[in-house]
């Protein structure tokens, strides 16, 4: 299970979230404008957090942050 | 299993319910307008609350909280 | 297997019915308007009842209650 | 696998029968007019009968009983 | 795997036959008018027959017996 | 897996064959007009033959034999 | 799975053919007119055989032999 | 897995290939002009070849093959 | 999981590529025009060649080599 | 797993990447204009590079390279 | 699980993210205009980012980057 993150400007964050009884930041990566992420669901992420503006295209549909 | 949340204010929140016997509060993740979560269930969280307006992209369709 | 369920005014409850051969209450949420529940079947949740006015989406379709 | 039962009326009656070589009623939950039940098939029911006017969602369409 | 039944009718009868080399009636379920009945297949029941008029939802679509 | 048949006149017939090096058959249902009778495939039953005029829901259509 | 076999005249024949690595004929089913087969692939039957004018319906669609 | 074949004239050959290594005729099926097979794919099939006009009926969709 | 190959001229080659570290043709069948091949992927195929004009039915859609 | 890939040109390469901690061509195979190759994934092959202008059919859809 | 990923300008960087506890690249494979990728998510790979103008076909529909 994978959803598709494509930055709309500079500095876009995408935040893996620990999978287990605790939530925590385990890694965070940078994306500069045109640049996309491909994330799967992981034994070690059950929870991925979106910081900037992007269009994500996930299982149950497309969404776009515009501000 | 996974859904999408998009937070249309600041301030949102997504709640974590703990799987089993017991229902209680395990994880309150905060978003801010424009903001993205894409959270599973998973061994730790069989229920979410969410708090807030927002829009929720799930497997049987979307839904938006506006006041 | 989980269903969506957003409450249309206060005081909404979300009532889980244990699995097995006996049936009763084991935890009920409340909703205020405009909160969201999203509540998977599970090893200790085999129904759910839904108390106020709702909008639910499920596997089969959506439903609303307006009273 | 479940079923998702509105009530129509006041004292509407959802009845869960037993699985196995014999087939009884093991219980009877009441739903009052806007109440939702969403119930599932499970090692103890395998059949569900309803009493009174309600809205039903189920995996082969919607079915209304109105009098 | 189940299927859905209303009664159009008093004195509809749903019939379990059972599973095996032997096929007998093993229970029988008297619905009144408006009255609804979701049934699996299970163990013990490998057909199903109905007297009566009816309305039926299943996997391969719906059929109604009108006299 | 079953198949749904409904007795478009009095007499009509629906025949289980053995499953097995061996075809032959295992058991006859009788229908009258407006009968419903939904059958599984099984241990048992690897065939079935229909002989009268009916009206049958299938996975891959629906049939009528309109003499 | 299954195929569904409706006979368009007299004398129609259904055969069914061995797995294996021998492929022979193990049984042969007579159809008049009207009459409806529904057989399944099974633990000795990887192939069938049809003789006369029929109408089939399988996963892959329906077809008839009109002469 | 398994493939609908009508013959559109006399002297149709459908030929099982081996599975395995070696690729080499098995099992040559004659049909006369309407007749139908309806063959699986199995432990000793792994190809199958088709001379002569037919209407076939696959999975991912129809094919004729007219002079 | 298999593929239709029709050919629509004489001469149309279907080869079939070892599976495993090594990739080398194990088998190349020769079809005239009109002839079908229907071919699975197996333990000893993981990928397939066709060289000639044809027709391919695949899961992802049908092509034409049409020169 | 596979995908289908026409060769528009004469000289198209598809190369097979080494499944594994390692990522290195372990597979090269030339086509000629109309000629066609169908891929899987395999347990030696987790990515597939394609130079030349081809047409390509996927799951998720169809692409050509045209120059 | 794979995605699709056409270049549509040279120097187009595919990486792998790796699996597990720790996120670093693993692989990254470079693209010419034209070129194509199709990659899958492994036991190595659980993420991948994409540099540069391309077009990306997955389960969740067409992204392309044009700047
Ligand atoms: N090492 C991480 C890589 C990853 C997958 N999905 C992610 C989403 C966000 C951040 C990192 C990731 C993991 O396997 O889980
Ligand atoms: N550690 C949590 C992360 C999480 C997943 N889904 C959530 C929903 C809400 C809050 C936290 C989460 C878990 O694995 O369960
Ligand atoms: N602890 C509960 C949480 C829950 C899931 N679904 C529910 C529906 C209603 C009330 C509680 C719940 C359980 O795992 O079952
Ligand atoms: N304890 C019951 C709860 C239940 C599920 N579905 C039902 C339908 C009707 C009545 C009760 C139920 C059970 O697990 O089976
Ligand atoms: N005890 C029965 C209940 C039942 C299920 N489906 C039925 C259909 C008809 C009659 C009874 C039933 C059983 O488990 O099989
Ligand atoms: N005892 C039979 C009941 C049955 C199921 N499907 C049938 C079709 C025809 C006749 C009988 C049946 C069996 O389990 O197989
Ligand atoms: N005894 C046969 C019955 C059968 C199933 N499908 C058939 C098709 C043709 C002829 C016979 C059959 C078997 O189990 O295989
Ligand atoms: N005995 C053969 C029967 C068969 C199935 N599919 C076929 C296709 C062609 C020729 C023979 C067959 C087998 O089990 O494989
Ligand atoms: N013996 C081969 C037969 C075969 C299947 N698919 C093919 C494609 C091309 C050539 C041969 C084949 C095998 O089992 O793999
Ligand atoms: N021997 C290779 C054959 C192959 C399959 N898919 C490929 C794609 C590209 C190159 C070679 C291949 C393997 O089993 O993996
Ligand atoms: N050796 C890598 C090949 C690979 C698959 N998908 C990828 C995506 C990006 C980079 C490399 C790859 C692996 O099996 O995982």
């Amino acid at each position: 299970e994978y959803v598709v993150i494509k930055a709309l400007e500079n500095g876009v964050t995408i935040i893996g979230l620990t999978r287990g009884k605790d939530t925590r930041f385990h890694h965070s990566e940078k994306l500069d404008k045109g640049e996309i992420m491909i994330a799967q669901f992981t034994e070690h992420t059950s929870a991925i957090k979106i910081r900037g503006r992007v269009e994500v295209l996930t299982r149950h549909g497309r969404l776009r942050t515009d501000e």
